[in-house]
């Protein structure tokens, strides 16, 4: 139980590195075990470096900092149990222009394997999807439509 | 297996007309106002891949699934929620036999819910199983839902570790 | 104690449904005791009507929805204890740009008498308010500018 | 009292050089990148305000609020953390009779806080009585913190009377 732990540990950390620079254009995130010897009976902190500041543990860093790194894990966790879709719903709320659009870059990227369906409020990430859709309720009644140009409803 | 469609039929606040969502591979983006429905979307899959708990679904039971009607539409309650779902399935990853897989769900006032594969009803239990084997289930991490990505932000480091334990 | 109690929340009640209604252009929002014979003993539910939409219990509107309905829950307590500033840290997050500019033209008519600070994201409303600041980082120390003109940083 | 000017050295992210930021009356939107240090500043103000709780300053410690350095910018370890607020008090609500009232608090390494009041030194108990008389207080409900809006769309019937009898 161990092994295999440990295994997932590493490979999660690795992918955990390359999303997180991706996302951030040169920064670094790495896992580390409080209690190495003994796995299971410790957690697991997460360090995070933002390109040209320090590292420092995610939970000191700004609440967007730490939607950022919440976003490279679960994009870590992925690649360890892949599916061939994803459906992310407003996973970036609280991230920055840039953010946003270093997030659109990622999942265009991954989209040449997997399917993403992204709901989101963000230009952003509207402006390099592949494909819109625009939701739009009236009287209480929803309905859907295609639109690549489409503005984001206001 | 990716989605090919996503078909809504008097499912929450979509209402009796059918509304159908046509996806390509690649990155797709559903943008609207606030309320629109756009999670709605989110849980009719759920839902068409046997999610029972209405609180995940974000019903009180599995009646209030069903679109309630609009005065100002003139448009009655209707008589059952039903979505549709169309895989494509080239990768053979479903266990069956055809290239694209429709799985769909409706459930009627009574709560009770309707399953077929490829248009045939078939029981909870044995859709489960064929979805499972393609990995396909309403449970698995490649649905994030609405506010995931700010709990995963306050999670301490013994929650992480449980995160990853549950994988394996 | 139950007489102040329920004189506050009846003011409150009313300036709910003030607030609700200008965040939404029409809707309107109350505030329903469960046990109204003994308040303690019972919470306090809150009804929301969106605009062209039937009024619903809080808890069963969308994600955004709910936000609009604590802003203005917010907004509503604010004029039972009213201050002469107030700090407000991205209470925007999960509105789309309708609610985002409504809750702007809301801000503008109440800086009148009062001071908000108001931390964002949004375009909207950095492009309503009376004056902006941008707060940049380099190499980890942060830096203020004035500027009006300033686009959201990205 | 509205406040016209706050002024941060030393204080979190902000470095060695005090940093001003001057404010009207009316609407003023704070915006810049991820991390920048815009909470920060909200931080700055409850920690002028008499804030104790570090934990709500986001800091692990109070020497945690001095700014830690930075290797890049060349910058060393700031030796105390200083955060000065000057409020409007031409409705005379401060209990001090001057149009403009400055209160500021630096805190140094061995966490020991001095607390000014229009450039005299004075007791916490004593300044937080003063900011009282005009309802100003770290833990009066016209700061809103980050992420208090999405907590409040998750709270019970039973939380929100809780939240309204408080008040009274
Ligand atoms: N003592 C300190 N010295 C230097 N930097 C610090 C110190 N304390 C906190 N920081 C840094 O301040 C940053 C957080 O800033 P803050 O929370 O104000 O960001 P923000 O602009 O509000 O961002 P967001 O848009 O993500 O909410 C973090 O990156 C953190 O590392
Ligand atoms: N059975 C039903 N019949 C009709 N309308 C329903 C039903 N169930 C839920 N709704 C409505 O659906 C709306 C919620 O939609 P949804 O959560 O999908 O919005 P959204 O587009 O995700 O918005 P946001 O951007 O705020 O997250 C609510 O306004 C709710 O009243
Ligand atoms: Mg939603
Ligand atoms: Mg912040």
């Amino acid at each position: 139980k161990r092994k295999v732990f440990m295994e997932a540990f590493e490979k999660i950390n690795d992918n955990l590195g390359k999303y997180f620079s991706k996302l951030t254009g040169g920064g670094n995130a790495t896992l580390k075990l409080e209690n190495p010897e003994d796995p299971f009976s410790g957690g697991i902190d997460m360090l995070v470096q933002f390109p040209r500041k320090p590292s420092i543990v995610v939970s000191g860093a700004s609440g967007g900092e730490r939607s950022v790194a919440a976003v490279a894990f679960i994009f870590a966790i992925k690649d360890f149990t892949p599916a061939s879709f994803y459906i992310l719903d407003e996973i970036d709320a609280h991230l920055d222009a840039f953010h946003v659009s270093r997030l659109a870059d990622l999942l265009l990227e991954e989209a040449e394997k997997t399917q993403f369906i992204v709901i989101t409020l963000k230009p952003e990430m509207v402006n390099k999807a592949q494909k819109v859709y625009g939701v739009y309720g009236r009287n209480g009644v929803s309905n859907v439509i295609a639109a690549k140009f489409l503005e984001v409803p206001s | 297996p990716y989605i090919k469609k996503i078909e809504l039929k008097g499912f929450k606040s979509f209402g009796p007309q059918t509304v159908k969502v046509a996806l390509d591979k690649g990155f797709t983006a559903i943008t609207g106002p606030n309320g629109s429905g756009k999670t709605n979307i989110v849980d009719a899959v759920l839902f068409a891949l046997g999610e029972l708990s209405t609180r995940r679904l974000r019903a009180e039971n599995a009646a209030k699934l069903i679109f309630h009607g609009s005065e100002k539409a003139g448009l009655e309650r209707a008589k059952k929620a039903k979505v549709v779902i169309q895989f494509d399935n080239t990768d053979g990853r479903i266990p069956v036999d055809t290239t694209t897989v429709t799985v769909s769900r409706e459930v009627h006032r009574n709560g009770q819910s309707v399953y077929r594969l490829n248009g045939r009803r078939i029981s909870r239990t044995h859709i489960l199983e064929v979805l499972s084997v393609a990995g396909l289930s309403s449970t698995s991490q490649n649905i994030i839902m609405q506010g995931t990505i700010t709990r995963l932000t306050e999670i301490s480091p013994t929650e992480r570790r449980k995160i990853i334990e549950d994988l394996v």
